[in-house]
C-alpha cells in the first residue's frame, strides 16, 4: 500500500472542482469526461468563467488563490444563470 | 452587479414574507431579528418595504432544511453551499432557504445569519452574484465585515436600484451628515431654531436626541454629533419615537411609541419586547408616553403624560401612589407639554418645542431657559 499515493495520477483537487464547476458553472457530463484533459479547453473556459466571476485574476489555471476560494464557504446560487 | 437572466423583478413595492420554521442553533428572537435586519439593508436604499406573515403563503418564503428538501437543489452537509434562494416569482421564487447542517450564529463565531440572510434577500429581490468582493453579493461568505453597522457597497446599491429605483429618501451610509456636511434631503436640519426632539436619552455616557427616522449621538469623545438612521442601530424600531430612558444600573435604554415599549442594550433588542406600557400601571386611557427620565439617585422613573406626570419605582418595579400630578404643581415653570427629558449634574432638563428648560429640583425653579438643540452645538 505505500505505493497507491505513487501511483495516483489525479490531483486531489480535482474531484473537488469538478464538483465546484458542475454546481455553480453549469459543467455539464461530456465537459467533466474530459476534465482530465489538461489543455481541455471547455474546463479551461469554465475555470477563467468562475475566475472571472469571483474577481480574481482570469488565468484559467487552478493556482492556489482560486483553490483557496473555491474551499470557501458560498452562497448555494449559481454565479451564472441556469 | 449582476441581475439573474431576463432581469426579473418583483412588479409591486410592498412584499410579504413568512419564516416558516426556525434553526435549532438560535432562539426564535434572534432568527427573526437576523431576518428582519436583513430585510432592512434592501429596505433603506430601494422602495421596497416588507410585511410579515405568520400563515400561508408570503412572497418570500424563508425555511431553514438539510440535505434533500424538495426543490431539486440538495444541501451539501456542514460547509460549502450555506443557503440557496430564488429570483422573484410566484411560488417556490422569491424564496430562501439555508442549510440547517452549518452552525448558525448571532456573531462571527459559525455562520452569521444576518449576513448570510441579507445575501440571499439580495437574490430574491433579483440580483445574482456580483465579482465584486466588497460586494454582500459575493458568492464568497465574507465574515469579516462590521455587523453592528454593516452597511451594503456602492456596488450593491447600485444594483439594486437598477431594478427598484432608490429610496424617497436615498441614504448610502448609516452616518447620513454631521454639522460639518450639508445634510441630505429630508433630514432634519440640527441647527433649525425651531427644531424640537421626539426623544432624548443618554446611553453608555453618550446622548441620543431623536428625531423622526433619524437621531443625533452626542459623544463625549467627538466634537461634532452624528446624524443616524435609528434603523441603524436597531433595525426593528420604529421610527417617530415618543419617549426614551436610560437605566443607566442595568444597562438598558427603554423606548416608547404609542403603547409599546422596547428595551435596547448597546444595539440589541432585547428578547420579549415590545411591551404594552400598561404593565407599569398607566391606566388604559394612556395611550401613549410623552417623555420619560430616570433618576439613578432616588432609582424612580418620572413619566410625562400630557400635564401629568407619574413616578416609578424601580426597586419595587411599581407605580408609586399618589400619581399622576400635575407637572406645573411640581414643575413650575416648565412647559407642560414635555418631549424630552434629560437628568444631569443634578437638574432635570425638559425638552418643550424648540427650548429648553434647566430645572433645580432642590429650588423647585427654573434656572436657565436654552434652545433645545445647544447642546448640539448649534
Amino acid at each position: 500500500y505505500p505505493l497507491n499515493g505513487a501511483m495516483k495520477e489525479e490531483d486531489p483537487n480535482m474531484d473537488l472542482v469538478q464538483q465546484y464547476l458542475e454546481k455553480y458553472y453549469n459543467l455539464a457530463k461530456y465537459e467533466k469526461r474530459v476534465f482530465r484533459r489538461k489543455d481541455s479547453s471547455p474546463v479551461v473556459n469554465k475555470i477563467q468563467e468562475m475566475q472571472k466571476s469571483l474577481g480574481l485574476e482570469v488565468t484559467g489555471k487552478l493556482d492556489s488563490n482560486t483553490l483557496e476560494v473555491i474551499n470557501k464557504p458560498r452562497c448555494g446560487v449559481p454565479d451564472v444563470g441556469h | 452587479f449582476n441581475t439573474f437572466p431576463g432581469m426579473p423583478k418583483w412588479g409591486k413595492n410592498h412584499l410579504t414574507y413568512r419564516i416558516v420554521n426556525y434553526t435549532p442553533d438560535l432562539p426564535r428572537d434572534a432568527v427573526d431579528f437576523a431576518i428582519e435586519k436583513a430585510l432592512k439593508v434592501w429596505e433603506e436604499v430601494t422602495p421596497l418595504t416588507f410585511s410579515r406573515m405568520h400563515e400561508g403563503e408570503a412572497d418570500i418564503m424563508i425555511s431553514f432544511a438539510v440535505r434533500a428538501h424538495g426543490d431539486f437543489e440538495p444541501f451539501d452537509g456542514p460547509g460549502q453551499s450555506l443557503a440557496h434562494a430564488y429570483p422573484p416569482g410566484s411560488g417556490l421564487y422569491g424564496d430562501v432557504h439555508f442549510d440547517d447542517d452549518e452552525k448558525w450564529t448571532e456573531d462571527a463565531s459559525g455562520i452569521n445569519l444576518f449576513l448570510v440572510a441579507a445575501h440571499e434577500l439580495g437574490h430574491s429581490l433579483g440580483l445574482l452574484h456580483s465579482a465584486n468582493p466588497e460586494a454582500l453579493m459575493y458568492a464568497v461568505y465574507k465574515p469579516n465585515r462590521n455587523l453592528d453597522h454593516f452597511r451594503l457597497s456602492q456596488d450593491d446599491v447600485d444594483g439594486i436600484q437598477s431594478l427598484y429605483g432608490p429610496a424617497p429618501e436615498t441614504f448610502q451610509n448609516s452616518v447620513v451628515s454631521t454639522q460639518s456636511s450639508p445634510p441630505e434631503p429630508g433630514t432634519p436640519a440640527m441647527c433649525d431654531p425651531a427644531l424640537s426632539f421626539d426623544a432624548v436619552s443618554t446611553l453608555r455616557g453618550e446622548i441620543l436626541f431623536f428625531k423622526d427616522r433619524y437621531l443625533w449621538r452626542k459623544s463625549p469623545w467627538s466634537f461634532q454629533p452624528e446624524l443616524h438612521l435609528i434603523s441603524a442601530f436597531w433595525p426593528s424600531l420604529p421610527s417617530d419615537l415618543d419617549a426614551a430612558y436610560e437605566d443607566s444600573s442595568k444597562d438598558i435604554v427603554f423606548i416608547f411609541k404609542g403603547n409599546k415599549f422596547w428595551a435596547v442594550r448597546g444595539s440589541e433588542v432585547q428578547a420579549g419586547y415590545p411591551k404594552v406600557i400598561h404593565i407599569l400601571g398607566f391606566p388604559p386611557t394612556t395611550r401613549k408616553i410623552d417623555a420619560a427620565v430616570y433618576d439613578k439617585e432616588k432609582k424612580k422613573t418620572y413619566f410625562f403624560v400630557e400635564d401629568k406626570y407619574w413616578r416609578f419605582d424601580e426597586k419595587s418595579q411599581s407605580m408609586e401612589r399618589g400619581f399622576p400630578r400635575r407637572i406645573a404643581d411640581d414643575f413650575p415653570g416648565v412647559e407642560t407639554k414635555v418631549d424630552a427629558v434629560l437628568q444631569e449634574s443634578g437638574f432635570f432638563y425638559f425638552f418643550s418645542g424648540s427650548l429648553q428648560f434647566e430645572f433645580d429640583p432642590n429650588a423647585k425653579t427654573v434656572t436657565h431657559v436654552l434652545k433645545s438643540n445647544s447642546r448640539l452645538r448649534c
